[in-house]
């Protein structure tokens, strides 16, 4: 038992890795709050941009906090995967370069996931295949068909 | 497993029926503030299985059903199904919210058991919902419950 | 005492009715929970946008909660007056329809208060007169004057 | 009254004294995530008066001290002033962190207490700070709190 959890929990910590790398760019390590015991402990999770020595997470800013739990969610998604992800304006936070990285990431992943994105972002939107508009009008909400040409 | 379509009707800022076709990949909802897009998004929690209706932004089920204004009279109720499709089988999972706030779930139009339909879900979604749909306002929930997460996720897989 | 509190309490009243029809393009109202012990009742906030009936706050989009707390704060600022306003990237949910109604509010409030303004949207960054970019470099921060021309 | 400048010295991510001149209307800061924008309203909190750590992302006021890494180390003390006029007066509000934790805190050079210093910033905000320096996360709080804010600030008025 002790060896299966070994497995799993190294694993986890190379697909987290995996992730920072590419979209939170940086460190996010996983341990053990209690080493010894390691059936019973709880987890820590410390991250940090690379660059940065500071690794508490009370200390990110509101993007890399945004990064960090994307993170989190596509790690986990790969141990546990669930057929499609549905965001709403979770890349609020995000500066032009991060939402680069975060655009691309969600389109690996549309390989093996299907997405369901809310957002006010322009590059987000330009990595959909469907697009849809919604508006309102006398308090009644109507959704239209869009076709990228006519955003960009 | 993947979903093909959302239905709308009575919910929220929908009165009118409102069907949405979902890509096998990317679909991107827009709209200025206050448009509905939210309300989507919380349709397809409700649809999914959501228990409370305060995680909705209602404070009783009835508040979820299109309350009705100058322009168009209350809706008597709120529905939202799913289309789902699976080894090359479609199966649609629905709810409606009586004014009474009674909630009733049918698969493929039948009448099934609160206990029943959410072994289905459960199906769908062993891990649970938490996530899979997530909005802005979840980001710090999420890094605050990591860790608990995380455990119980690799002891159950382990 | 009624009669002053009266006063101020409906003088306050007019004044959020005004920023919301600038802001929120939509209403506030303000009422006592207890209108037959108007000096001990406490205060009930209710919004709701033009031609929108539904008045519950809970029910508000992200969007229009931000401009709901930007009007309750410039409402209080007219009763009770700061001299300066320090804001961090309030304007992130606001779509661009209400993110040009909070830059012509900003403008009008600096006359009277001076703001100092964290941002990641163009709009609000083009109504500054002093622009302040930031970098980090090696986990340092460092700070320089920006010119308009550059950015837009 | 306003603010004439800014100016940060070791505090979180600015281990080198850098100087922000205030305008008399708008002034405007942008970057990246993460570049220390945040840090830099944090330290406008601080210079103000925050009595509380927690809130500035510390757990303990030593730890808004610049940190170090491969670059720099660490910095001894963090210190943040505002350069205030009022009535064609120029007065400087200091305060200091020290690595063990202590706080200090100075008008125009001038060593003072923290009782003494609370009374003067009282006297820049007499309602609190609260409701003049806000951020995206505070728009919940702003909400949920307006009620009684309302009703307090009505009936000291009054
Ligand atoms: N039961 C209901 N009946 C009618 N309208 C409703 C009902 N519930 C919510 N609404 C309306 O739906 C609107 C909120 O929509 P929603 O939260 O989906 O906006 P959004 O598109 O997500 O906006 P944002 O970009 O600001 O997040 C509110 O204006 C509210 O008036
Ligand atoms: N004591 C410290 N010493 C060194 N670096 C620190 C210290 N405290 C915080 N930092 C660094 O400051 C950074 C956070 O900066 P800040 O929150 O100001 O970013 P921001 O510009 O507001 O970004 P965003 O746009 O994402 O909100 C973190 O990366 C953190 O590593
Ligand atoms: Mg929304
Ligand atoms: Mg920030």
């Amino acid at each position: 038992a002790k060896k299966r959890f070994f497995n799993l929990y190294n694993n986890f910590k190379e697909n987290i890795k995996e992730v920072a790398d590419n979209l939170l760019k940086g460190d996010i390590q996983i341990e053990l709050e209690n080493p010894d015991d390691p059936l019973n402990s709880e987890f820590v999770i410390k991250a940090s941009p690379f660059g940065k020595r500071v690794r508490a997470i009370a200390l990110l800013s509101g993007g890399e906090r945004a990064l960090l739990a994307l993170s989190i969610i596509f790690a986990l998604h790969q141990v546990s995967p669930v057929p499609f992800c549905v965001l709403d304006e979770v890349d609020a936070a995000l500066d032009d370069a991060n939402t680069l990285r975060f655009v691309e990431f969600i389109k690996k992943l549309s390989y093996s996931t299907q997405l369901f994105i809310i957002t006010h972002n322009k590059r987000t939107m330009e990595s959909g295949d469907i697009l849809y508009g919604v508006s309102m009008e006398d308090g009644i909400s109507r959704v239209f068909s869009l076709r990228l040409e006519e955003i960009s | 497993m993947r979903i093909k379509k959302l239905e709308l009707r009575g919910f929220k800022s929908f009165p009118n029926k409102t069907e949405i076709v979902i890509s096998p990949r990317i679909t991107i909802v827009v709209g200025p503030n206050g448009c509905g897009k939210t309300n989507i998004f919380e349709g397809i929690l409700f649809a999914l299985g959501e228990k409370r209706a305060e995680n909705l932004r209602g404070n009783a089920w009835q508040d979820l059903i299109f309350s009705g204004n100058d322009k168009m009279s209350r809706s008597g109720t709120a529905e939202v199904a799913i289309v789902l499709e699976e080894n090359d089988e479609e199966f649609e999972i629905r709810r409606k919210i009586y004014r009474d706030g009674r909630v009733e779930n049918y698969i493929n139009g039948e009448y099934i058991s609160h206990v029943k339909w959410n072994d289905r879900i459960y199906e769908i979604f062993p891990q649970g919902k938490g996530y899979a749909l997530f909005k802005n306002e979840d980001i710090e929930r999420i890094i605050m419950d990591a860790p608990k997460v995380l455990k119980e996720l690799i002891h159950s897989a382990a």
